[in-house]
């Protein structure tokens, strides 16, 4: 039941986007942050073989289930988070980046990541005046639990403040942020450990990106309806 | 015919500063390699994946910017200018294919911009420290199969100044740009004298046949208090024959048990 196929045609130099029916699990076994429960890992890989040719190309990812939710609380304007279903006390860490000349190993980013989750961590916040980070940060999060905050690259120096004041609109090229924020949201979004996409830094980034990010990054409706009951 | 999939291409890259090195991009990557036992300099080691200064440290041309004060003695990129800091790449590749299949040229991300070289075919890359880029070359390939590639990384468009007395994200003119924010220096860090330019994501090639898959995007919906979840999976696909391309779209699901046994 965690096998499907599709018999397609593509046109010479066609670019198509193809979904395939939804896959059935019963009592999958979840994905949890640390200190709530084991980081169950599957492996999901698709190929696609072409007649005549054989095996096309492939891909393959680790994926966990899990849902993750998060709210406002209107009493005391703290972020509440959820994470299947559970609420979950966050105890984070601030990361701008493992190395300031950007030798970002493999071997840095687990022992770095390790250590946050040896530290009874359960979140990494990425600040916006550092990077998005790298799959490789990602896949270690996802092993050890780490949940992660990602933001945007908006800082105080793209508001109008500080001294020289700066850029009051943020980025000067804004169709070229929102370029780089989708390219990057398809870069990381299979990851279990990714928990919230954040406009910037202590602030929202200007109205159009602000709109255009909350637009593109809201839940697909088809996928409002489905409740953990 | 090459195997299908990924080649990260992260040995024997070189570098130099753009302003030492004569030869155009077409000229480096059709000619005689660069080389670091070459009489004339500047060619050094380079680190790809990493930053300009990361290669200039890796050679020991500048001190360890985070032991003591020493970053006090690298020359920071205002007062250097842009092209202080605008350097080459080199490496060199084999990749052979059969006439179905196809390559492409992967970066995962570059800072800031860049003019790409093989085998003396140019493609220019668009800012962006945060993008990826890919580019086919497929009928750029030597058909020997040894490839030169030679890339031309520049900084950021707005590097700005750094005010004598530091402060959050210098002059802020690095905002104007999509990049990181730190590297003028924050009230925990010091400027990053070449504002992190450079190669300083993974670098690839992928072969493939006729047809690619890119970006796919899973999600999961839950049911009945999780014990039933559904997973939705959709893929990108490209067609990059000249015919049509009857295709078998397979996913599979699994989980490794004990050892190498996988359940489906």
């Amino acid at each position: 039941e965690h096998l499907d196929t599709l018999q397609i045609s593509l046109s010479p130099g066609e670019h198509a986007q193809y979904t395939f029916p939804q896959l059935s699990f019963y009592k999958p076994i979840l994905w949890w942050p640390n200190g709530m429960g084991k980081q169950s890992l599957y492996n999901v890989e698709i190929t696609v073989n072409v007649k005549d040719y054989g095996e096309s190309d492939t891909w393959s990812n680790h994926f966990g289930f899990r849902k993750i939710e998060s709210t406002i609380d209107s009493s005391t304007g703290g972020r509440l988070f959820k994470v299947n279903g559970q609420p979950i006390f966050i105890r984070g860490g601030n990361w701008i980046l493992s190395d300031g000349l950007l030798r970002l190993s493999k071997e840095r980013y687990k022992a770095d990541i390790k250590f946050h989750a040896d530290m009874n961590f359960n979140m990494i916040r990425c600040w916006a005046g550092g990077l998005a980070e790298r799959p490789d940060f990602y896949y270690y999060c996802d092993l050890y639990g780490l949940l992660v905050w990602q933001e945007f690259w908006i800082t105080g120096d793209c508001d109008g403040r500080g001294d020289p004041v700066s850029n009051p609109d943020g980025p000067l090229d804004h169709d070229l942020f929102l370029f780089c924020a989708r390219d990057t949201v398809k870069l990381l979004r299979n990851h279990p450990s990714l928990a919230l996409w954040v406009g910037g830094n202590e602030q929202v980034p200007p109205s159009d990106i602000n709109e255009a990010l909350k637009n593109d990054l809201q839940l697909h409706p088809y996928f409002k309806d489905s409740s953990e009951g | 015919m090459a195997a299908i999939g990924k080649t990260v291409l992260d040995k024997g890259w070189l570098a130099a500063r753009s302003t030492e090195v004569d030869l155009t991009g077409e000229q480096l990557t059709t000619g005689d390699p660069p080389s670091v036992a070459d009489p004339r300099p500047p060619w050094m080691e380079a680190s790809v994946p990493g930053t300009v200064l990361g290669t200039l440290l890796k050679n020991r041309l500048i001190p360890d910017p985070f032991y003591g004060l020493q970053n006090e003695s690298i020359l920071d990129i205002a007062d250097s200018g842009r092209e202080y800091y605008t350097f080459w790449f080199f490496t060199s590749f084999e990749c052979k294919v059969s006439n179905n299949q196809h390559v492409d040229l992967n970066f995962r991300a570059i800072n800031y911009s860049a003019e790409v070289y093989l085998n003396g075919h140019k493609e220019v890359l668009p800012k962006g420290m945060f993008r990826r880029h890919s580019i086919d070359i497929t009928d750029f390939l030597h058909p020997d199969g040894k490839n030169l590639l030679a890339v031309i990384v520049h900084p950021p468009d707005h590097p700005g100044k750094i005010p004598p007395g530091g402060g959050q994200g210098g002059d802020h003119e690095i905002g104007k740009d999509i990049a990181a924010q730190y590297v003028e220096g924050w009230d925990w860090m010091a400027p990053i004298r070449d504002r992190n330019t450079g190669i300083w994501d993974e670098v690839s090639i992928t072969v493939t046949g006729p047809v690619k898959i890119v970006d796919p995007h899973l999600v999961t919906t839950f049911f009945d208090d999780y014990k039933r979840a559904y997973l939705h999976t959709t893929t990108e696909l490209i067609n990059k024959s000249a015919q049509e391309a009857e295709c078998s779209l397979n996913i599979q699901v699994s989980t490794e048990r004990e050892g190498n046994v996988c359940l489906v």
